[in-house]
């Protein structure tokens, strides 16, 4: 799966999420990448893409539950993205990168990896696989 | 005064720490230069729908990530390729599912989003859609790497060792640098 989130400085967001789903899977099985709300969700908050095991971003809405938490809750971008990477379903099965309107960024996961790129107009920069590159 | 910001991912799961450099490397080239490709898009005005789109070709385009050229195989040794797009100010949306010849998914569904009432086209339907609509395609091979042959090949066989209901414990699937789980 690959995905990319953009806010300009204006604060417009947008997402968007690609994949050739599972190894194996069974012909004819739609994941969550073109599920708007658990694969993929923009709106004036925040715009996410996630990847992982389908079924479980389906089952946990995952990207819509992102804005939602931040929409509802008050939470910040970075705590809404980890609290539902954690709450999403079993370790190892879910990762996702998120912008907000005001120009945070996001990109948490709780398997091994996620192969991943950001920046931000102030000049942060990251690449990264495994969690601590 | 929000300042821009741009994250794109090329999927995750269980990528082992030792990941040979001949699957890192090139993967970690490929991030940068679609990062590089987004910041030089929001710099230039892009708005943030042109730029995902524009960063997601990129990737589709890239045979090492699970999309488009590269994707994973199904159990009949096919692709069938998923995407959507979504625009935050209005909330529009589109999707596409089942795509099989469709060269970069993420531009059928923007044109869903655009073209249609709709948000998701799916299968044979969505695939008439790119036709109607000139969309590049390409033959199946064009999809289909060595890399992705043997995966599904190891799939097969791990599940081969299940369904025969022995129990041996079964052979850890060598790992091709990201995730089965796309």
């Amino acid at each position: 799966t690959v995905g990319c989130v953009a806010v300009d400085n204006a604060g417009n967001l947008a997402a968007a999420t690609s994949t050739g789903g599972f190894v194996n899977k069974m012909v004819g099985r739609v994941g969550d990448t073109p599920l708007i709300g658990a694969g993929t969700y923009a709106n004036q908050i925040c715009a996410v893409s996630t990847t992982g095991k389908g079924e479980e971003i389906i089952r946990g809405t995952v990207a819509r539950e992102v804005a939602a938490l931040m929409e509802y809750k008050g939470l910040s971008l970075a705590e809404a993205g980890a609290y539902a990477v954690d709450q999403s379903g079993p370790k190892g099965t879910c990762g996702l990168i998120a912008v907000s309107a005001n120009g945070e960024v996001t990109m948490p996961f709780n398997s091994t990896g996620m192969f991943r790129a950001c920046a931000t107009e102030d000049g942060y920069t990251e690449i990264g696989i495994w969690a601590n590159n | 005064m929000v300042g821009w910001a741009i994250a794109l991912h090329g999927g995750g799961g269980e990528i082992p720490l030792d990941l040979p450099d001949e699957r890192r490397i090139p993967r970690e080239i490929a991030l940068r230069h679609c990062l590089d490709l987004g910041v030089s898009a929001l710099k230039s005005g892009k708005s943030p729908l042109d730029v995902v789109e524009l960063v997601v070709r990129e990737l589709e385009n890239h045979p090492d990530f699970n999309a488009g050229k590269g994707s994973v195989l199904t159990a009949g040794g096919t692709v069938e390729m998923e995407a959507s797009i979504m625009d935050g100010k209005t909330k529009r949306c589109g999707a596409v599912m089942g795509l099989t010849t469709v060269v970069n998914p993420i531009s059928l569904a923007r044109l869903v989003m655009e073209k249609t009432p709709h948000i998701n086209l799916a299968f044979d339907a969505a695939e008439a859609f790119a036709r109607a609509h000139g969309v590049e395609t390409a033959e199946e091979s064009h999809f289909i790497t060595p890399e992705n042959i043997d995966r599904l090949k190891q799939a097969k066989e791990f599940d081969r060792v299940q369904l025969d209901y022995t129990m041996p414990t079964p052979k850890e699937p060598e790992s091709f640098g990201d995730s089965q789980t796309g």
